[in-house]
Formats: C-alpha cells, sequence, structure tokens
C-alpha cells in the first residue's frame, strides 16, 4: 500500500511535463 | 530559435510547461518557503488527469492526502491563499466522499492566481532568474 506521500509524490510527477 | 528562457518569461504556463523552467521556479520558491503552492498546482493537475485511469479507492485516498497536507492547516501557505468558501467546498467533498474530478479546479485557480500576480514576476526580477539567463 502506498504511503500518501508515495501517492501525492506520483499525482505531482503525473502532472509535469515530460523531458523534451 | 526563442531560448527556453526567454519563453519562461512570457506566462507562467509557459514557465511551468518546461522541466527547466520548474525545476528553477520550484528552486525560488523554496528560497522563499512557498514551494507547496507549485506542489498544490500539479497535484490538482494530476488529480484531474487521474479521473479515467484510476479506481474510486485511490481517487478518495489521494483527495484525502491533498486536503490533508495543503487545506486542512489553516496555517499553511496554501490554505492561506484559498477562500474560506472554497476550502469548506473540497471539505465537504472529501466528508461525504463526493469525489469528483473538478474538486479541486476552484482552488488551483486562486493559487494560480496568487503565483501569476506575486510569486511569478518576483521570479523573473529574481537572481535565480538572473543568472541562470
Amino acid at each position: 500500500i502506498d504511503s500518501e506521500d508515495d501517492l501525492l509524490q506520483e499525482c505531482i510527477s503525473s502532472a509535469m511535463p515530460k523531458k523534451k | 530559435p526563442t531560448p527556453p528562457y526567454l519563453k519562461w518569461a512570457e506566462s507562467l504556463h509557459s514557465l511551468l510547461d518546461d522541466q527547466d523552467g520548474i525545476h528553477l521556479f520550484r528552486t525560488f520558491l523554496k528560497q522563499e518557503d512557498c514551494a507547496d503552492l507549485l506542489d498544490f498546482w500539479f497535484a490538482c493537475s494530476g488529480f484531474r488527469k487521474q479521473e479515467n485511469n484510476e479506481g474510486n479507492e485511490k481517487m478518495l485516498k489521494l483527495a484525502k492526502a491533498i486536503y490533508k497536507k495543503y487545506i486542512l492547516d489553516n496555517n499553511g501557505i496554501v490554505s492561506r491563499q484559498i477562500k474560506p468558501a472554497t476550502k469548506s467546498f473540497i471539505k465537504d467533498c472529501v466528508m461525504k466522499l463526493h469525489i469528483d474530478p473538478a474538486m479541486f479546479d476552484q482552488a488551483q485557480t486562486e493559487i494560480q492566481t496568487m503565483m501569476e500576480e506575486n510569486t511569478y514576476p518576483l521570479f523573473l526580477k529574481s537572481d535565480i532568474y538572473l543568472e541562470y539567463t
């Protein structure tokens, strides 16, 4: 089970632009 | 072609559309003790994007995590910039388990406006940005 922080971090990263 | 760092000065969105721009802006915000503003903004975008491929349980967990970390504490930098009505709307959604992909949209807009009017112009005048350019 993901901790809340991991979940948040994953969510934040998913919204970031991918490397160009 | 226009170098990326000149594009960053065009709008907050051009800055947040570039990995290096985000990194530099975050370093600046960290110095000012308000990196949470940026993290919250991306958390809201990420939350909205997950609507189709994530189960409800994960959405609920994530909504609770965002609420707990950024909104619940009234002294937090994000919480202080969000209108009371917006905060109680989000609290209601979490308490009643009404999880909606758009539930953080209004709060995200309020934080974005604050960054556009305040931290983003300061960033463009900061040593950290000027040195980079």
